[in-house]
């Protein structure tokens, strides 16, 4: 401590990358618009994941989401072929 | 539920399974146990059925590796992802492959296998993700779940029948089914508190509790349990049973009455019978059966009379040396009188007038307190 809060949301979002490439089909080339958060790509995958998961669609990184990206799972995606 | 894109499935209806190694975490039998009981999930609601094969190729191949194991997707070490399989198909499709970074268990201390087992096996059948929070194959692993009441969900059953249908209507079903009889002032009453059974058995994947000249026929696929009059499946086979088990390595139930006991394939009465009891090896002071349970695993019959046990091995077809015994010397927890009993999911079901009793042979203790007709949704 002091945390970094910088790093941690860099943490987050590089998570929150691998999550959506990995289950959500999010292509990989989207990294350039990760820093968006209103829109975009990665947003819409993000309302993608919570909807399929059942969380509150907000398409935004809130605790419950980020929650649920740390839970074990299958490595099956969920969407894509 | 969702299937994988274009539907991938096997074209037939008998399936291998290998397992290629085992984890450190578990007994190799306990690996086996959770794999089979897994598969028997999928094979009570399908047509589908599963046979282990120790060498050689098998439609499923079930192994356990950590980090990068050859597939080009690599496990992530404890945590996160914890197994992955593939659609049906030849080679490593239809393969389950299990993170062996994590702590596997039988209990949930740690990562429950057979939770994860009968998920995986799901996608080696055919199945994708489903969004259903309730169903098995969700994708996100529920350590809340109890590994002893696991149950398909509705998701999950619709799901596997959209692939491959109900299980196989034998030609020993009769071709018009029995309609179920309707209530009337002599017929007993599902929910009744008081409620107890003459004899229970399993017959290809759904329960029957016999009672006087009927039997509630409960079945994985229907929400409400059918009741039916005996005689009208099997017309040469007397009311008020004794007892009853299946011998799923044979496809026969046995049901027993007085001194006799009787044997049938689906709905048709085997030849030969009724046979008397004492040639199973019981000595002539037992009169009557109270209750029989096939354990498929080790393929050997316990049959209870009074506060005593036999236990019968069904491949030499005699009675094993060293019975009777107590029950309560082996089954601790489990009164002296069983009017009826039968074994799922591993599981022994003791039933005593309305009461019934969960018990685990593995931890050889009582699990779980139930009212009788727990069963038939009361």
């Amino acid at each position: 401590y002091p945390v970094d809060r910088a790093a941690e949301d860099e943490d987050s979002m590089e998570l929150v990358q691998q999550y959506l490439e990995r289950y959500y089909n999010l292509a990989k080339d989207t990294k350039a618009f990760v820093r968006r958060r209103d829109g975009g790509p990665v947003v819409d995958k993000l309302r993608e994941m919570q909807k399929f998961l059942g969380l509150e669609v907000t398409g935004k990184l809130d605790s419950d989401t980020l929650d649920m990206m740390h839970k074990p799972r299958c490595g099956v995606p969920d969407v894509g072929d | 539920f969702a299937t994988f894109p274009g539907m991938p499935k096997w074209r037939k209806t008998h399936l291998t399974y290998r397992v290629m190694n085992y984890t450190l975490d578990l007994p190799r039998d306990a690996v086996d146990s959770a794999i089979e009981k897994a598969l028997s999930l999928w094979e009570e609601v399908t047509p589908l059925t599963f046979s282990r094969t120790d060498e050689g190729e098998a439609d499923i191949k079930i192994l356990f590796a950590v980090r990068d194991h050859g597939d080009f997707i690599p496990f992530d070490g404890p945590g996160k992802v914890l197994g992955h399989a593939y659609p049906p198909g030849p080679g490593i499709y239809g393969d389950a492959h299990f993170d062996d970074d994590e702590q596997w268990t039988r209990d949930t201390s740690g990562t429950n296998l057979f939770l994860v087992a009968a998920h995986e096996l799901g996608h080696s059948l055919g199945l994708f993700h489903s969004a259903d929070p309730r169903a098995l194959m969700y994708p996100v692993y529920n350590a809340h779940t109890d590994p002893a009441r696991l149950r398909l969900s509705q998701d999950d059953v619709a799901g596997i029948q959209s692939l491959y249908g109900s299980p196989s209507v034998s030609p020993d079903d009769p071709a018009v089914p029995p309609e179920p009889v309707p209530p009337g002032p002599e017929t007993p009453a599902a929910c009744d508190p008081s409620l107890s059974f003459d004899a229970i058995s399993t017959l290809r994947g759904e329960i029957l509790f016999f009672k006087d000249r009927h039997f509630w026929r409960k079945s994985l696929r229907t929400l409400e349990p059918g009741f039916y009059l005996i005689s009208s499946f099997w017309p040469s086979l007397p009311s008020g049973l004794d007892a009853a088990y299946e011998d799923t390595s044979k496809d026969i139930v046995f049901v027993f009455k007085g001194n006799q006991f009787w044997a049938v394939k689906g709905t048709e009465a085997q030849a030969g019978y009724p046979k008397s009891i004492h040639t199973l090896g019981f000595p002539s002071t037992v009169r009557k059966i109270d209750a029989a349970i096939f354990d498929k695993e080790k393929k050997k019959t316990y049959f209870f009379v009074g506060d005593k046990y036999w236990r019968f091995d069904e491949r030499r077809r005699s009675m094993e040396p060293g019975f009777p015994r107590e029950i309560a010397e082996d089954f601790p927890g489990v009164d002296p009188k069983v009017d009826a009993a039968f074994e799922a999911f591993g599981f022994y079901y003791f039933f005593n007038g309305s009461s019934q009793l969960e018990f685990d042979p593995n931890a050889r203790k009582v699990t779980h307190s139930l009212k009788g007709n727990s069963w038939l949704n009361c």
